[in-house]
């Protein structure tokens, strides 16, 4: 997290403020509750209260304008910037704007989740700069996120309660969710959902992030999965990339999505059952997609299933103990992938290095082998 | 140069306006050619530190990605 430089911060915790006018795109109501939620977000986890006037100058004024618009900060049209607030001090400070040529939403994808906008914005009008964090609130991207079961991460109460300290109406008997947090590459014990290629590039998942990595530049990237693919879940169990169909399917529980390129396809999520698995599967740990024979192996439990991509079959004499094909793979598979010729199986935080065409164990890594800290 | 030669006029602009509003690029006051490419250049590596890219101090294909992304108009860096 970040603060603005400065010490700009309220020196009251109970703030005032006005809803100045509407969008078109959204009732009044959907207005109100988004506003009122967002501020809450902070509220939950600071000593801050809100409370609204319908006249007069409020300490946070919100309001929808396009272009310019007299602060000096004129807006940009569609996309691009979609607000812009300013940190505390009087007059201005504090004041939100919300760009109105975006097409700001309530609670779908098609447009910009108000909720989510206001509730960064309002960061910074009680004081908080962007974050470099790509899980925080107040990273500087939007990225849709699942309002339903949103909880103001981390980084974001961090920085909130630098400035203000903590909530002091926590009630010790229902205490909040722990506040979710941006996984470490560089923690020895993570343990990774899923593996897998992306049109040369090596993609791990975990919670809701993955990390992107150039076998070609030493830098990786950290994103939230829902920044690149906002249908697609969070915790996934496996994934997989089938150059055959330029296509990379990820499972979670029964469902399967395929993804290309930036976008979903048609038609999913699938179940399981459209790669033949039988019925009694009902979730796959790890999938390796074999570039030499084009075959997708199923991990599941202690067993392998063998699909072939050819003939659309599973393969007969399957599933097989993993130890059996894989000799000395003995834990549990949690996440697999192909590399230049390597089989990489992961189990817990170790990564077992197999030659693909002998299933030959070479060498046990750490799992982050890939991921240089 | 700090833009490679792939890059065509229009996401040129775009991205002197984005370093301009979001990371203090000076306004094209200053004509002198080698002063400026410096000065973009430094604020593409804070830039691209900010966002976790490679720090390569030119404009190419992957720092353009994240700068057409939506997002908030305030300052990544104290304006």
């Amino acid at each position: 997290y970040s603060v603005f430089p400065g010490n700009y911060k309220w020196k009251k915790h109970d703030l005032t403020y006005r809803i100045e006018n509407y969008t078109p795109d959204m009732s009044v109501a959907e207005v109100d509750d988004s506003i009122q939620r967002a501020l809450q977000v902070w509220a939950d986890v600071s000593p801050l209260r809100f409370t609204r006037i319908y006249s007069g100058v409020a300490d946070i004024m919100i309001s929808f304008a396009v272009g310019d618009h007299g602060d000096g900060y004129p807006f940009d049209g569609p996309n691009g910037f979609l607000a812009h607030a300013f940190p505390p001090f009087d007059g201005i400070g504090g004041d939100a704007h919300f760009d109105d040529d975006e097409t700001f939403a309530f609670k779908s994808y098609n447009g910009y989740n108000l909720f989510l906008v206001a509730a960064h914005e309002f960061g910074h009008s009680l004081g908080l700069e962007h974050s470099q964090d790509p899980g925080a609130l107040m990273y500087p991207n939007y990225v849709h996120r699942d309002v339903d079961t949103f909880s103001l991460p981390q980084d974001d109460v961090n920085g909130i309660q630098f400035l203000y300290g903590p909530n002091p109406d926590v009630n010790p008997d229902k205490p909040k969710p722990t506040p979710p947090t941006t996984p470490d590459r560089c923690d020895p014990k993570m343990v990774l959902d899923a593996v897998t290629m992306l049109r040369g590039e090596i993609m791990f998942f975990k919670s809701r992030f993955m990390w992107r990595s150039s076998p070609f530049s030493s830098t990786v990237e950290q994103h939230l999965i829902k920044s690149f693919w906002p249908q697609i879940p969070e915790n996934i169990d496996a994934a997989f990339e089938s150059p055959f169909d330029d296509k990379v399917y990820i499972f979670k529980g029964q469902k399967v999505w395929a993804i290309y390129g930036y976008d979903v396809a048609q038609g999913y999520p699938k179940s399981l059952s459209s790669f033949n698995l039988p019925n009694k599967v009902k979730k796959v740990d790890a999938v390796l997609y074999d570039e030499e024979t084009y075959k997708i192996l199923f991990f599941v439990n202690n067993k392998i299933y063998s699909y072939d991509e050819q003939t659309r079959r599973m393969d007969k004499g399957y599933p097989k103990p993993v130890e059996n094909v894989f000799l000395g793979m003995t834990g549990k598979v949690t996440a697999a992938f192909q590399f230049k010729g390597f089989n990489y199986l992961f189990s817990g935080s170790k990564m077992f290095e197999f030659s693909s065409y002998h299933k030959k164990l070479f060498r046990v890594l750490s799992n982050n082998y890939f991921l240089p800290c | 140069s700090p833009i490679l030669p792939s890059i065509d006029k229009e996401e040129i602009t775009m991205a002197e306006d984005y370093l301009n509003k979001l990371y203090a690029l000076p306004k094209k006051a200053s004509n002198e050619k080698l002063q400026r490419s410096s000065s973009m250049s430094m604020r593409l590596k804070e830039m691209q530190e900010f966002f976790g890219l490679k720090i390569t101090g030119t404009l190419n294909e992957e720092t353009l990605n994240v700068m057409k992304k939506p997002r908030c108009g305030v300052p990544d860096v104290a304006a």
